[in-house]
């Protein structure tokens, strides 16, 4: 199983139709680096989006620089991966 | 595996093999009801498997409803097979159940991505797409709600294939769509279309691929608003309703649209529980309270589609 340890959903309110450019702007720059789990649709909902540990910095680095406020939504995906699959082989038992 | 359904926990995700094996044991349990039916093979030659409920008749019309075909959307594979359970019991005893199925048969697809299922459970549990690969291209996998006929390459899909939102090089190229398309062409009676995502709490209709109002915008817009009233009830969780491309993003290449522009008016999409804290890794606790919501939902589309022929 590809492991998830570091890797981050950030939650991002995007306040406008220009910040929500930037969002896309970032999916274009790193098409496989980040993941849209909800993409830049409008301002008055969030955009989610999982990052790779080995990004983090330079996607927080990118949102930080053009303002844009964001929130972590999960700390660590693997943390939740692994207590999924603990409940999966508790209820098997 | 689980051997009988009176033994398989309804409260828990579980892999591709153990609901395959439950759809065999339910399908033996219910056979007076429940029958199965292989409508096709994905990329990697897995079987492509149709519950059907029916009292009996033939050329009846139908509904349709899937789940998964976004791989890494768990919660709707479990919702699935939750509502499967639902009918069978409610079957008899839900007035609105019992005389849509006296006239009308449902089909159900828990698995509508099996490839991708299964590569969630085996390799990358955040895998969205199937699993089909083009000569010379590195990316693998076409996103499945973007390969739909209606709107195809349009705004909000990809025609770079290692992007999530890839829509694949043709219309229907992608075998679990073509499955589909082909089964509901060929039956010629589905009256209404369900399909199931998660998660942002929405229940939409067509279009995705267009910003203009469909010609039955207000009758659509209405039932939504019902149905989802309908779901509030069960849980107190709230849906956002409209069409897919005002309430979430313009999206082209998707389910909904084709089965709208193929004839079917009540075509809707569910966007499943967002707890605000896990996103497609929603905690097997919630699994019996999002279904009983989104059946609740569904069973209000299902009484209007019953009470309004077409």
């Amino acid at each position: 199983q590809m492991n998830f340890t570091g890797d981050q959903v950030l939650r991002i309110l995007a306040q406008n139709e220009m910040q929500l450019s930037l969002l896309r702007d970032l999916e274009g720059l790193k098409p496989q680096k980040v993941d849209f789990w909800r993409g830049p649709a409008r301002p008055s909902l969030p955009v989610d989006m999982r990052v790779p540990f080995s990004e983090l910095k330079d996607v927080k680095d990118y949102l930080e620089s053009h303002g844009l406020a964001y929130s972590v939504m999960i700390e660590d995906i693997q943390v939740l991966l692994d207590q999924e699959r603990e409940a999966m082989a508790k209820s098997r038992r | 595996l689980e051997r009988s359904t009176s033994s398989f926990s309804y409260s828990s995700y579980h892999t591709l093999e153990e609901i395959y094996s439950w759809i065999d044991s339910f399908v033996t349990e219910h056979a007076d009801l429940v029958s199965k039916i292989q409508i096709g093979h994905s990329f990697e030659n897995r079987p492509i498997l149709v519950l059907k409920f029916s009292t009996g008749g033939s050329e009846r019309q139908a509904i349709w409803i899937d789940t998964g075909i976004h791989s890494r959307e768990w919660i709707t594979h479990a919702t699935g097979i939750w509502i499967a359970k639902q009918i069978v019991s409610d079957h008899g005893k839900d007035y609105i159940l019992t005389s849509l199925l006296n006239t009308m048969d449902i089909f159900l697809e828990i698995v509508s991505n099996p490839d991708g299922f299964a590569f969630t459970h085996s390799m990358n549990r955040l895998w969205r797409k199937n699993k089909s690969n083009q000569p010379g291209i590195a990316c693998i996998g076409v996103d499945l709600n973007r390969n739909w006929r209606s709107g195809f390459g349009g705004n909000g899909s990809k025609d770079n294939p290692c992007s999530e939102t890839y829509h694949g090089p043709y219309p229907h190229s992608e075998p679990e769509v073509s499955a589909i398309a082909n089964f509901i062409t060929a039956h010629g009676n589905i009256k209404a279309l369900i399909s199931i995502h998660s998660y942002s709490q929405m229940l939409m209709y067509p279009y995705g691929h267009s910003l203009e109002p469909i010609s039955n915008q207000e009758e659509l817009y209405n039932l939504a608003k019902r149905a989802v009233q309908a779901l509030y009830e069960v849980h107190g969780i709230k849906y956002l309703y409209g069409s897919i491309s005002t309430t979430l993003y313009v999206a082209s290449g998707i389910t909904v649209d084709w089965a709208y522009d193929s004839g079917i008016k009540y075509s809707f999409s569910f966007e499943l529980r967002d707890t605000g804290r896990y996103g497609f890794l929603l905690p097997a606790t919630q699994i019996i309270p999002t279904a009983q919501e989104t059946w609740m939902a569904i069973r209000t589309i299902l009484k209007h589609t019953l009470r309004h022929p077409y």
